[in-house]
């Protein structure tokens, strides 16, 4: 699992 | 921000200038599945609900776009020119995408918490969202040329942002598994569309499909 990170895509 | 992505948000941007000229130009929605432009309105309120949070100007001017000619397309389907929607063809049962993407969004997700849930609502709704849109195509057989070319930018879109995903781990180990399991699935339901469009579409002739 990615850490939780804002989604920077649209 | 890569070369892949910015090509893939400008495709997708086209798709949705295209369609809203040719409902706006010709008056008319006919071949329009409205469904499908309801569920695109889902997607972009509930995934660009972030947007208080600034990334970028691009990011942020997108995403305004995005959502405004959404409901824009929606309001032209089902208000300004409801008379030529084709409601006979655009019968997709759209219950059985929303609940089952929203069921899916509660049970796999990166972080249980109201706005990454919408999020991943809206990348799951967003794979499915085509659907009503090629159903209707292959029930009334074919679709107008600049209906295909919409589908064809639209379908592009995504599968840019494969292209993305992978260079974005190659070059910053970063991945997400949810996006890029979506979207291979969203682009995969385009694959039958993109076959005609490139051997039919692309020499002029109509889009027909076989009946």
């Amino acid at each position: 699992d990615s850490e939780h990170e804002i989604h920077d895509e649209l | 921000m890569n070369i892949f992505r910015l090509v893939g948000d400008l495709s997708h941007l086209l798709a949705i200038i295209i369609l809203l000229l040719k409902i706006w130009k010709t008056r008319s929605c006919a071949g329009i599945s409205g469904k499908s432009q309801i569920l695109f309105a889902i997607v972009y309120t509930s995934r660009y609900l972030d947007l208080p949070n600034f990334v970028s100007m691009y990011n942020t001017l997108m995403k305004i776009v995005f959502i405004a000619a959404s409901y824009a397309t929606v309001y032209l389907i089902y208000m300004k020119f409801k008379a030529t929607y084709d409601h006979n063809h655009d019968t997709f049962r759209v219950e059985f995408l929303v609940l089952p993407s929203f069921v899916l969004a509660l049970l796999i997700n990166h972080d249980f918490t109201v706005l990454e849930v919408l999020w991943t609502f809206s990348i799951y709704m967003e794979s499915v969202a085509i659907l009503p849109q090629l159903f209707m195509v292959s029930k009334t057989g074919e679709a107008e040329s600049i209906t295909s070319h919409y589908l064809f930018a639209l379908g592009s879109y995504r599968a840019l942002y494969i292209l993305n995903w992978i260079y974005r781990y190659t070059t910053e180990d970063h991945y997400d598994l949810i996006a890029i399991v979506a979207g291979i699935v969203q682009t995969v339901l385009y694959c039958d569309f993109f076959y005609l469009y490139i051997t039919k579409v692309l020499k002029g002739k109509k889009l027909q499909l076989p009946a």
